[in-house]
């Protein structure tokens, strides 16, 4: 096992090890970082959340990643970024007034068993594990499975398909634990998700083409991090609307955190640099993570500034 | 372990919106397997689909004959996956 303090951020990883350095994480930091387990995966894995509290019941900001398994960039963007958290604090007192004002709750792997298959069985593995009866097709896309316009354009009614939304809002047990975790704290003020990729830094609406009431500020601030996010190493990102940037697509994450309040509500699409596709090489992950980490601290820093 | 030897990836640029209507006509044919990285949306925007081997030949002859512009983006998508997985191993080690 690699042992805290030479992990190989700049590496892909087995969900073991992931789990392993979220644990050396929690030790080398034990007054700031603790693990919060929201549940278990359909094939009964650990949905372990890493929370950066400097005490008390602040409100919080939720950080996701690897909600689509294949998306092996985001997992490794979203432990080097916990990592930096960590180190960070005290040092930076950008950082300090952060983590001093808000928690942050950060999970790298949304969805386990999907991650776990895609290093055993399949790499081009997205959807989660779930059996569905009646289907040979396995699998629910977890980023159409919200409860936001559930069943609506942009996702498929066909278990086979990659974009299968699910019987149900909230079928797939990683988003109920999630959506449960969420409601319950109750003081969440910013919902961040990261998936790859396209180099797309989004707001709401995907579920509908009309502009969300904050759409300005919204905009202004996805602006403002992107702009930070490509003074580092040049990559360009566009910024908007999922409905415009992409395309209209139903049951989204973001979408059903801006309809239960949460008003800062954005997802990045991390880079490819238009060659490799899900398949970004190693080598290029650090460079990822030390971008995405100056859009990611933007946003979390108006968030500080800008209570609601 | 599934593996994906000779699979290519390619990048489609539709010019208009029967060309999109085109792709989306041959993202339904599942016989065909095509696993879309970046969906068919808007003219002009980046298209990435995965295409198995066994039907590299049959998807470009039928690009080609609609007068689909293409590229191959990733020439075989296995050699990639052996490189990612030796730098785990090397990693590992």
């Amino acid at each position: 096992r690699e042992r805290g303090g030479n992990f190989n951020f700049g590496a892909y990883h087995t969900l073991d090890e992931i789990y392993q350095e979220m644990d050396n994480l929690v030790a080398e930091h034990p007054g700031l970082v603790s693990k919060v387990n929201i549940g278990s995966s359909f094939e009964n894995r650990p949905m372990n959340v890493l929370k950066f509290s400097t005490g008390g019941d602040k409100p919080a900001i939720w950080l996701d990643a690897g909600i689509h398994a294949r998306e092996w960039v985001t997992q490794a963007t979203a432990l080097w970024t916990a990592n930096k958290l960590a180190s960070d604090y005290g040092t930076d007192p950008s950082i300090t007034s952060l983590l001093d004002t808000l928690d942050i709750f950060l999970l790298p792997v949304t969805n386990p068993d999907g991650y776990a298959y895609s290093h055993t069985t399949n790499r081009m593995w997205r959807k989660t594990r779930s059996k569905l009866s009646g289907s040979f097709c396995a699998g629910v896309d977890p980023n159409r499975n919200w409860d936001a316009n559930f069943g609506g354009p942009g996702a498929s009614s066909s278990p086979c398909s990659d974009s299968y939304h699910g019987p149900k809002a909230n079928s797939e047990v990683e988003v109920k634990s999630i959506v449960d975790f969420i409601k319950s704290h109750g003081q969440i003020k910013a919902f961040l998700t990261l998936h790859s990729y396209s180099q797309l830094l989004m707001y709401p609406y995907g579920y509908k083409c009309t502009k969300p009431a904050n759409s300005d500020e919204l905009d202004e601030v996805a602006q403002k991090a992107a702009k930070s996010l490509t003074g580092l190493h040049g990559t360009k990102y566009k910024v908007g609307p999922i409905c415009s940037v992409i395309y209209q697509a139903s049951g989204g994450s973001i979408d059903w955190a801006y309809d239960i309040g949460i008003k800062y509500s954005f997802a990045f699409e991390l880079r490819d640099t238009g060659s490799y596709g899900f398949l970004l090489p190693a080598k290029q992950i650090l460079p990822t993570a030390e971008e995405t980490w100056l859009g990611l601290k933007t946003i979390m820093e108006h968030v500080r500034d800008h209570p609601y | 372990q599934e593996t994906f030897v000779g699979d290519q990836v390619l990048e489609i640029i539709p010019s208009n919106e029967e060309q999109i209507t085109t792709l989306m006509q041959l993202e339904a044919e599942e016989h065909l397997q095509l696993d879309f990285w970046k969906s068919p949306t808007i003219p002009r925007q980046r298209v990435h689909v995965r295409v198995p081997f066994s039907n590299v030949q049959t998807v470009k002859v039928f690009l080609e004959s609609q007068g689909i512009a293409y590229s191959i983006m990733v020439e075989d998508v296995q050699v990639l996956l052996d490189q990612e997985r030796e730098e785990m191993l090397l990693n590992q080690r």
